[in-house]
């Protein structure tokens, strides 16, 4: 569902040039859980970026969902991410005037433009789901480190993605929390299809997945298949 | 050198009280690698923001190298916590508009007054022992989540603290990072007596400290020795 071909990302800082990614090729079939795993540093949440459809690579070309977003123009983009894929932020990115259950609500206004009492079922529903229904009314300031990730979590399945991209999705989380999101992710996996791509350096994620590629300096060293069906 | 008694926190968060902490009373010993461990949401960040008097409780008595912290006004309470304290945050909070370096370097210049050629000495051996000697110009927005993190580790020891607040100090970092920070801490103890705090749910550090306290539904449900001297 995901193909890069010869992916070079070269960021400009001050008068250096920093190539983030130097030649990466990788395939991701629909379904899987893939994992980015990798020094801090070496490009991950890069790639991810270059995936999402949120950055255009220097070279190299990027099909997601058998469209090749590199020719898409920036509201096309826009619009290809809003209806196919959802996003967990490494740093959260969460909007801090609007509460948990507007910060989550937001993706369906915006794009699915879902009736009103139809969003409440399901930003309640996911809400139970991270366990965070009891803060919804809650604004982003007055959360732990590990609720503003579940947060992030809901927020990015909420328009019932067809790809998930999960940079530290479970950074800040405990042991059971942890396991809980995990578990989230495999359901949508096993129920609907759903393709989840990691960025971590969690071993319990890691543990779970069923294709490992490790960056390191901008290319990918190797990659190892975890599971068998 | 720190002792906390019947520790009780409640934030208001629109018309609820929410206890973030209920009644913790806790000491700790100088130069003792300390970790408090938990559920997200059961008040590790709230406790270590009020042990570095960065916050204050709703009840209870707070003494931080034997000083009453809870008695100083917020003048005083800034100036204890520049001359004793190191704080890694758990959202790293560096400040975007300065360089690494100058993120680095802004204690120094804030609190020791520390003459300019003495600064650049300090903050360029922190930098190579978080192995960011070579980003040390890049912006904050320009670093990947454990750049940044180390960062913030390395700002927290510019001014030789006594005491060190360090919440989820590795939740971004890879293996071989991770172990490098924690490495970089226990020398600073061994031969500086350096107090640690963390809050943290990584199993690689509460590998490596002397006492776990256990914190749930704001307050300590138990404590454990890990190591013996
Ligand atoms: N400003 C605030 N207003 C209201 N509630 C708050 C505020 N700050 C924290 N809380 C609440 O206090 C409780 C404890 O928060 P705290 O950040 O200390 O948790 P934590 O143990 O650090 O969690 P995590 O492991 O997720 O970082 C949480 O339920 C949180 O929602
Ligand atoms: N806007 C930018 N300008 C300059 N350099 C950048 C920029 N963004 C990222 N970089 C650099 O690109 C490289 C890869 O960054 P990236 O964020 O992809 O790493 P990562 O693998 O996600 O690391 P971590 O595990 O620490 O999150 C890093 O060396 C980083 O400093
Ligand atoms: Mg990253
Ligand atoms: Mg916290």
């Amino acid at each position: 569902i995901i193909k890069l071909l010869n992916i070079r990302k070269v960021y400009r800082a001050g008068e250096v040039d920093v190539p983030a990614l130097k030649d990466v090729t990788v395939d991701i079939q629909k379904g899987t859980f893939v994992s980015f795993v990798g020094p801090s540093g070496s490009g991950k949440t890069t790639l991810l970026n270059i995936i999402g459809a949120l950055d255009t690579p220097t070279k190299g070309t990027v099909t997601v969902a058998d469209t090749n977003i590199g020719l898409l123009n920036s509201k096309e983009r826009a619009m290809f991410r809003g209806e196919n894929l959802g996003f967990i932020f490494q740093d959260f990115n969460l909007m801090p005037v609007f509460t948990v259950f507007e910060n989550i609500e937001y993706p369906l206004i915006m794009v699915k433009k879902t009736p009103k009492e139809r969003r409440k079922e399901i930003v309640h529903s996911l809400l139970s789901k991270v366990n965070m229904l009891d803060q919804k009314d809650k604004f982003p300031d007055q959360l732990s480190g590990g609720q503003k990730q579940r947060v992030a979590v809901a927020r990015a399945l909420t328009t019932s993605p067809r790809i998930v991209l999960a940079d530290e999705p479970t950074a800040n989380l405990d042991h059971e929390s942890a396991y809980m999101v995990i578990n989230l992710m495999k359901k949508l996996r096993d129920e609907s299809g759903v393709t989840f791509i990691f960025s971590t350096h969690d071993t319990k994620i890691v543990g779970e997945v069923d294709i490992i590629h490790t960056l390191e300096d901008g290319i990918i060293q190797k990659s190892e298949e975890v599971k068998y069906g």
